[in-house]
């Protein structure tokens, strides 16, 4: 994701119109929202999740930190004041169309609107676009990895697709986990608010007549359908539960997992693994086979008592192609609370020792918790690799979700065939003696004293 | 950016603005701000960020905590708020340029 000037961006600076004098005709909130926003931030994980706000920044304490948290989901309906339109303007009604809650599937495209820094240089902020997917979803809170700045709280996010629908408010611009930048913008749905907006509305002298200018909630306008296909390759994302340890896994076959040994160290152990689409279920397995401490490859391989009924199995990729838009689908940042996330990016390196693909890099967000999930592409949904970990400087304890490191499917997906077809181990186990080159390049992956360590 | 963008890189341009709070008696005191998004053309209205309003509410921002809360009316802020809106030029319109901001943030050489 980007910041790009839009269309109408000029040299020298944009054209604006004056500032319009305004009133405020509501204070608005969504209580779904801020329910959902108490749930996945608030009580006692409070401490470990900081937000960029639009308020001046000073020093808050933590009663304050509370409210502000609480204050996060609040929105205003302004009216400006009439005058100084151009000539035709006037005619003019509805400035956007609104797409359903619901409307837009994980992993869909959207672009976000704002303004960094709010009013100041608007001649060089104003309408500053960013681009993302639709990474998760509680409800009415959203989330994108379009990357947004203070300022542009309030701006509006538009699904990609045919119609430009608004879908949403940025109401947390930035949010860092245990001093950890997430990567991720937090969005309201704009539906309930506008909901909330007639309901309350009535209780102004004016309000019916104002009630029935908002805009409703539409699909496309000839008809088209608005909601846009759900890549397939979301469900195929699990989440490994191992004692009191989880992480992502990605389902291979009916009942064969995938995973990071750091997920699931201990062959022969008992785990359970959670997969949420088509319906939520939960079913043990055993590790068939975990990859030694001392290998390159982090992998473990999970043999399931029941079938995932209804998950599409991805088709692993033969070939990689840097600079493919890519995604990543894990249960990073929120585990159990949401269903997996879904980033995006591009296969920023694919790191080959004697032409044979042994690492792969991307751009998406990957944050702890994501590790064993799966890396698509996004173009063609094929399975690129298995995520490892993303980077983090001992030195300064700086995590840069941006940069990280999977395993080519490519690499496993041999070892795979031979055990599901004859239940065979033998090709998995040469996983543990690769080749001296290729524990090089993996090697900020291998515990090292006094030296950068990169795992998640 | 690509043809599947233009419908929402249109939407975009036409119905984003930028929101400023300040207050009347106090001008100096500079101003919030934050964006929004244009819902309406006549009357043009308006949906945009609430943490603008945070320092003008009279009960202050504890009238934000009540969890079942849905609106508070506009006589919850002060009568100091002013408060202004900014968008690019729509069809037709011509438009002034900005007064230059503050030179309070920069572009850093990396």
């Amino acid at each position: 994701a980007s910041l790009e000037p839009g269309p109408a961006a000029q040299p020298g600076g944009r054209l604006l119109e004056p500032p319009r004098a305004a009133e405020l005709l509501l204070l608005l909130s969504c209580p779904a929202f801020r329910s959902q926003l108490a749930r996945l931030f608030g009580s006692k994980r409070a401490e470990q999740w900081r937000f960029a706000s639009a308020a001046p920044v000073e020093e808050v304490s933590g009663d304050e930190e509370e409210d502000q948290l609480r204050g996060l989901g609040w929105f205003a309906l302004l009216r400006v004041q009439p005058g100084g339109e151009a000539k035709g303007e006037a005619a003019r009604g509805l400035a956007v169309t609104v797409a359903p809650l619901g409307a837009v599937a994980k992993g869909a495209p959207l672009l976000a609107c704002g303004s960094p820094f709010g009013a100041f240089c608007p001649d060089i902020f104003l309408n500053t676009l960013s681009r993302g997917v639709l990474s998760n979803a509680a409800g009415p809170l959203l989330l994108t990895d379009a990357r947004c700045l203070p300022g542009t709280e309030g701006g509006g996010v538009f699904s990609a697709r045919s119609v430009g629908a608004l879908v949403a408010l940025v109401a947390v611009p930035l949010c860092w986990k245990a001093s950890e930048w997430v990567g991720l913008t937090l969005l309201c749905a704009v539906p309930p608010l506008l909901r909330a907006a007639r309901a309350a509305l009535t209780h102004l002298p004016d309000g019916a007549a104002l009630a029935a200018l908002l805009p409703p909630e539409v699909g496309a306008p000839r008809g088209l359908p608005l909601r846009d296909p759900r890549p397939p390759w979301v469900a195929s994302a699990v989440l490994v539960e191992f004692g009191s340890v989880w992480g992502s896994g990605v389902a291979m076959a009916p009942r064969l997992v995938v995973t990071c040994r750091h997920v699931a160290p201990r062959e022969a152990a008992k785990v359970l693994v959670h997969s949420a689409t088509p319906k939520s279920v939960a079913i043990w397995g055993r590790v068939v086979f975990a990859t030694q401490e001392t290998s390159p490859y982090d992998i473990a391989v999970l043999s399931l008592e029941e079938d995932l009924d209804g998950v599409p199995m991805p088709v692993p990729a033969e070939h990689f192609q840097e600079g493919t838009a890519v995604s990543v689908v894990g249960f990073g940042v929120f585990g159990q609370a949401c269903g997996p996330s879904v980033t995006s990016g591009i296969l920023s390196a694919v790191v080959q020792v004697d032409d044979t693909p042994v690492m792969l890099q991307t751009t998406c967000a990957v944050h702890g918790g994501s590790s064993g999930g799966p890396l698509f592409s996004s173009p063609s949904g094929d399975l690129l690799g298995i995520v490892a970990s993303n980077t983090r400087d001992n030195n300064t304890g700086a995590t840069y979700p941006h940069l990280n490191f999977s395993i080519p499917i490519t690499v496993l997906q041999p070892a795979l065939q031979q055990y599901r077809q004859t239940g065979d181990l033998g090709g998995l186990r040469e996983l543990d003696h690769a080749t001296k080159p290729v524990r090089v390049v993996w090697r900020l992956q291998c515990p090292l004293p006094m030296t950068l360590r990169s795992k998640l | 950016m690509g043809r599947q963008w233009g419908p929402s890189v249109r939407a975009a341009a036409q119905a984003g603005c930028v929101v400023s709070a300040s207050r009347a008696e106090q001008p100096e005191a500079g101003f919030w701000s934050c964006s929004g998004v244009i819902l309406t053309r006549s009357p043009v209205l308006v949906l945009c960020h609430g943490g603008i309003f945070t320092p003008f509410l009279r009960g202050g921002s504890g009238a934000l905590t009540s969890a079942d809360a849905t609106f508070l009316p506009a006589d919850s802020c002060g009568d100091d708020l002013r408060l202004h809106v900014q968008w690019g030029p729509t069809a037709a319109s011509s438009a002034g340029r900005a007064e230059q901001g503050r030179p309070g943030l920069c572009t850093s050489r990396c």
